[in-house]
């Protein structure tokens, strides 16, 4: 018996250990995946304590830091493995990118810029709506009683994602602005019907996550006319499907622009919300806006018009068909709009 | 990152989408 003990005890089992450790794993990935994607699923939200501790740390410091970092030139010889690793660690795909060449890209910032092929993103003409970015759908569907879903059964106040609005003497609404300032819309239970022109019509959304390997230029989604440009800093927590699920409000609390107007069905908006490692949003035809920068002031919003100010509005170099005129801003399905950075 | 789209539509306006579809830009979003 003490010599069978022993044989046990010093031979290896390899396909238990095999069978254990497979399947943990798998049960762990099955878990992952169901919690992420599957509807039946019930989130489970982080109390506001947890939510107050992971504001607290220094996410927008940490996000300048990164960018800082990565704005740093790199030597030639050093470009192409840390840029291979990041495209081995993220799934990039060069074939798509403009410059293949890494060496071309002279830190990681610029290389997360990086533009695309021009026949690599045909524009669909049959659909009135097309994705304004690489990614992930998140979520979408209709917007009910001012409340909207970041994810099922996560939901953020549609009040206090794109803030105050005021109503205009047409009936149409850019948000608040200086143009259209009569009276603001206090009540949360009007909101949705205020942005709305007609009773005919529904708020629909959709929400499109890009993960770090996607291409981050983000390109107008349909033809319309921005009207007013919303700023709002805030907290830099990650945005991954994971964080959504799991922090109510967190595309109200991160730092976004909302750029608003109209569109031929009516109300039209289309908001950048930064992350951690992506902190800075541009918008091409707007060169005063600047996001992630050091001060802060909690809660606010800093609103910038294109209404009455065409002539404010530069045309950047290389953007056709971007039209500034003194009713805001005209885009052109697919026309590029912005991108985010690094930090 | 995240872009998040807000939208006035008729009420007959459909998604051609899936909950944790990949997605590029340009493609169809949905119609009328």
């Amino acid at each position: 018996g003490r010599h069978t003990d022993r044989r046990v005890l010093s031979w290896p089992r390899p396909l238990p250990i095999l069978v254990v450790t497979g399947g943990g794993y798998l049960g762990y990935q099955y878990y992952k995946r169901r919690s992420h994607w599957d509807e039946r699923a019930p989130p489970s939200l982080a109390s506001s304590r947890q939510v107050a501790l992971y504001r607290s740390f220094p996410t927008r410091l940490v996000s300048r830091a990164w960018g800082r970092l990565n704005g740093l030139d790199l030597p030639t010889w050093l470009r192409k493995p840390i840029y291979s690793l990041y495209i081995w660690t993220f799934g990039v795909n060069m074939q798509e990118a403009a410059v293949e060449d890494l060496h071309h890209y002279k830190n990681l910032g610029e290389f997360f810029r990086r533009r695309l092929k021009p026949a690599v993103r045909p524009v669909c003409a049959a659909s009135c709506l097309t994705s304004p970015a690489d990614g992930r759908i998140l979520h979408f569907g209709r917007v009910k009683n001012s409340e909207v879903e970041q994810v099922k059964g996560v939901t953020y106040s549609l009040e206090n994602f794109l803030g105050p609005q005021m109503s205009c003497s047409d009936g149409k609404t850019l948000l608040s602005g200086p143009q259209v300032s009569d009276q603001t819309v206090s009540s949360t239970s009007s909101f949705r019907d205020h942005l709305m022109s007609s009773p005919a019509s529904d708020l629909f959304h959709v929400v499109v996550y890009l993960a770090p390997g996607d291409y981050h230029c983000f390109h107008s989604p349909t033809d319309w006319k921005v009207g007013l440009r919303r700023h709002f800093p805030g907290s830099l927590m990650s945005v991954n499907p994971g964080v959504a699920r799991w922090v109510k409000e967190l595309f109200c609390l991160n730092e976004r622009v909302v750029l608003s107007g109209q569109w031929q069905h009516g109300f039209f908006s289309l908001t950048a919300v930064g992350a951690t490692n992506v902190g800075s949003i541009r918008v091409y035809f707007d060169q005063e806006l600047q996001t992630n920068t050091p001060r802060y002031r909690k809660g606010s919003f800093y609103d910038h018009s294109y209404v009455s100010l065409g002539d404010q509005v530069k045309r950047p170099e290389g953007e056709e068909g971007m039209e500034s005129l003194d009713r805001g801003v005209v885009l052109q399905k697919g026309q590029p709009v912005g991108e985010f950075n690094l930090g | 990152s995240t872009i998040v789209l807000l939208f006035e539509a008729p009420k007959n306006f459909t998604f051609c989408l899936q909950p944790g579809q990949r997605i590029r830009v340009g493609e169809g979003l949905g119609s009328l």
